[in-house]
């Protein structure tokens, strides 16, 4: 299904960019 | 992105209500948040320095955001060693006289950079995280253009 694909896709680059901010160091620019 | 970051700021535990555009514009809840934040920068006497009764004094209010905004600056340039690029900077007088969402928007904006850059950031995205994802695409969109137009 086109939209479950979708939303999966989605959801996944929410929670690649949350989890690659969590690894980055606290306090330095990006 | 101010609707978005409303519901943000809500998930803080602020004595101040942080309804809507109204609810912000005195600076009040802003600050709250921020010591919320890092309550080792935004400590008590610099929250004390916001002015609670405010009413609809404009002055005050202007007072406030100045307050709010340049506690900001400082927190980008001293702990997270950046300068604010003069486009992501609000203008404060379009929010203390004419309630302006988009410069709201902009502060808001600011204070996710502090969020997501303190020693507590993890607690900070964790809640994000939770929040509905339309919601979590536009907080993510804020903090990408925040992370392009770093000036280190």
């Amino acid at each position: 299904d086109p939209s479950m694909k979708a939303g999966a896709t989605s959801e996944g680059v929410l929670a690649n960019f949350f989890n690659s901010l969590l690894s980055k160091k606290t306090g330095s620019p990006g | 992105l101010c609707d978005s970051l409303i519901l943000w700021l809500q998930t803080f535990n602020t004595a101040q209500s942080c309804k809507d555009v109204q609810d912000l514009t005195n600076g009040v809840a802003m600050a709250q948040v921020l010591h919320e934040i890092d309550a080792a920068w935004f400590d008590k006497p610099w929250l004390n320095r916001i002015k609670e009764d405010v009413g609809d004094n404009w002055r005050i209010k202007a007072s406030n955001l100045k307050k709010v905004l340049q506690g900001i600056m400082d927190y980008y340039h001293e702990f997270l060693g950046q300068q604010i690029s003069e486009d992501l900077l609000p203008d404060l007088s379009r929010i203390s006289e004419h309630s302006d969402p988009v410069e709201l928007g902009r502060l808001l904006q600011l204070i996710l950079g502090c969020a997501v850059n303190c020693e507590k950031k993890q607690e900070h995205i964790q809640v994000i995280m939770t929040l509905e994802e339309s919601v979590q695409h536009v907080v993510m969109a804020a903090i990408q253009e925040l992370m392009s137009k770093e000036i280190v």
